[in-house]
């Protein structure tokens, strides 16, 4: 474990529990994309099956089960609790451009052609994409309430600080993990144009992020 | 090295 890694670990329960608090707290789950939601409980289920089979650590298994938890509460809150204020019309992207070829790619490119490891480089690639549909939402409405711009930003922030841990422990342990690393760059990629926005718009105390 | 196995990353 080092720092880079924790640091990510922690924006990345920041980023959920800050989603989760806001659906819990305005009781709506307005320009919140369920999509989005659903494809990261898939992407911890299909990660965290060694969750009894495999322990690492305390930690390790005491945030996957956090993870696990929270993200199917926050589905939960969108498509049970509050799926009245759940505006579907905006979240209209189609997950089959982003689960077709995850899954296709998932079978080409794995470590070894077994369920688990299939299941888990699944779960890396998925999660690269799995935040296009509330991207997209946000492009569409052309606005995003500030709290879920800070879920973003965290969500953002959690994997480029994963990258930092990846040459970090590449330097320190020689370690490197190139499904992870691919995968993890292609994800922050997706999210500089909004950390443009986020620091250009947000921090200058705009409130709301409306795109140009 | 490519890593299989043990994944102790989240």
């Amino acid at each position: 474990m080092n720092i880079f890694r924790l640091a990510g670990d922690v924006c990345h329960l920041v980023a959920i529990i800050i989603l989760l608090l806001k659906i819990w707290r305005s009781r709506s789950c307005a320009g919140i994309s369920g999509k989005s939601q659903v494809l990261f409980a898939i992407v911890f289920t299909t990660r965290y099956l060694d969750l009894f089979t495999v322990f690492i650590s305390p930690y390790n298994t005491i945030m996957k089960v956090v993870f696990l938890a929270l993200s199917y509460a926050t589905v939960y809150l969108i498509y049970m609790r509050f799926r009245n204020t759940f505006n579907s019309e905006n979240d209209s992207f189609r997950l089959e451009f982003l689960l077709v070829p995850v899954i296709g790619l998932s079978f080409l490119e794995n470590y070894a052609f077994t369920p688990l490891e299939i299941l888990w480089t699944f779960s890396i690639f998925l999660e690269s994409v799995a935040i296009m549909p509330q991207l997209f939402m946000i492009t569409k409405t052309g606005e995003a309430e500030s709290i879920t711009t800070h879920y973003l930003f965290f969500l953002g922030l959690y994997r480029a600080l994963y990258i930092a841990n990846w040459v970090w422990r590449y330097h320190t342990e020689g370690f490197f993990d190139q499904i992870a690393v691919v995968s993890g760059v292609v994800q922050t990629i997706f999210y500089i144009d909004f950390f443009y926005l986020y620091v250009t718009k947000v921090l200058r105390g705009r409130g709301k992020m409306t795109l140009p | 090295e490519r890593v299989t196995g043990r994944k102790d990353e989240l």
